[in-house]
């Protein structure tokens, strides 16, 4: 969340096997974001690794409300960051350990 | 729980919750 004042977490332990993760988005530093947005409101959301991009997400988020367009790229970030981390701890891990 | 409210857009679900306080970083 250091630079983009979003922090992305998994809202469910990961299993390592489905390729559907719960996430969970919320504003951790407004200072850092240009729009207005809801401080103190964590989203969840599910995010499938094989069919969908951070972009789509965020830009689903800003047509329901949560953020204004001008955060949009801080958003997909957020969450292009935290399901490359996911996604490298999954290489490291085999399925279903 | 009243405090959830659930959103849809093009088919994706969003659930909206309070972050806990302990998860708030001093602004």
């Amino acid at each position: 969340a250091e630079d983009t004042g979003l922090r992305v977490e998994l809202a469910e332990e990961d299993d390592y096997s489905n390729s559907s993760l719960a996430l969970r988005l919320w504003v951790e530093d407004p200072k850092k974001l240009k729009g207005k947005h809801k401080d103190n409101e964590a989203i969840e959301f599910s995010f499938n690794l094989e069919t969908d991009t951070p972009e789509e997400v965020a830009y689903e988020m800003v047509k329901s409300g949560f953020f204004h367009e001008s955060d949009s790229k801080a958003v997909a970030k957020s969450i292009r960051d935290r399901v490359t981390l996911i996604k490298k701890i999954r290489e490291k891990k085999p399925a279903g350990c | 729980s009243s405090l959830t409210q659930v959103v849809h857009s093009a088919g994706r679900r969003f659930i909206v919750s309070p972050v806990p306080e302990s998860r708030l970083r001093e602004s």
